[in-house]
């Protein structure tokens, strides 16, 4: 453990907190992606099967928070606030992420044996989950401030984990190849809306799309 | 430390 993982973590927390804060207090789920809060489930069940053999307090109870969290996110939006979310802008075709993350686990996992590569698959899938909601700001051209702030606390959390694995790597020769072309691909992609989010919404514009 | 990679992260 370090600062950065910490600060990362805490930021993923503080999504999670800023999405279900927003949704309960608007009774709203407009503006958000379902179909990325779906592939953030899916993400989160593959990836932490090992909540089943392997026990550390701090890992285990972030895994089931988030877990559990996202869950609730999903209920929310297929339960209470339905009819607020508009599946006519949340169209992006997740066909291709949940295939190409799958074809990227299967050819190279670390090991061939199912957890591996169901980790491996969470791995690849959770860099390119945010692109449908990332889309769906782009079809819209502009978003809620606090859902801004959720994307860009969701960013955050990757990119802080990239000081993290250079951390690691300087201090104990920790070197995941995976996580880190996956994170760094993550960081990426959110690169444009940091930057937007950055030039406008912390300068206390609206969050517009040029 | 290939097979321990990673799975102490979140």
């Amino acid at each position: 453990m370090n600062i950065f993982r910490l600060a990362g973590d805490l930021f993923h927390l503080i999504s999670i907190f800023i999405l279900i804060h927003k949704m309960t207090t608007s009774k709203s789920c407009s503006g958000i992606s379902f179909k990325s809060q779906a592939l953030y489930l899916l993400v989160y069940v593959t990836r932490y099967l090992d909540l089943f053999w392997t026990f550390a307090l701090y890992n285990s109870t972030m895994k089931i928070i988030f877990i559990g969290s996202s869950a609730y996110v999903l209920h929310l939006m297929t339960g209470p606030f339905k009819p607020t979310h508009d599946p006519n802008i949340d169209t992006f075709k997740v066909r291709y992420l949940i295939g190409g993350a799958a074809i990227l686990a299967l050819l190279f996992p670390y090991k061939w044996t199912p957890a591996e590569v169901l980790w491996t698959f969470s791995i690849w899938l959770e860099s390119v989950a945010i692109l449908p909601q990332l889309f769906m700001v782009q079809r819209t051209g502009a978003a809620e401030t606090i859902t801004t702030h959720y994307i860009f606390a969701l960013g955050a959390y990757r990119a802080l984990y990239i000081p993290n694995w250079i951390y690691r790597y300087l201090t104990s020769t920790f070197w995941d190849p995976l996580s880190i072309i996956a994170g760094v691909i993550q960081t990426v992609l959110y690169s444009d809306f940091f930057y937007i989010y950055y030039t406008k919404v912390l300068q206390g514009r609206k969050f517009e799309l040029p | 430390v290939v097979e321990e990679a990673g799975k102490d992260e979140l």
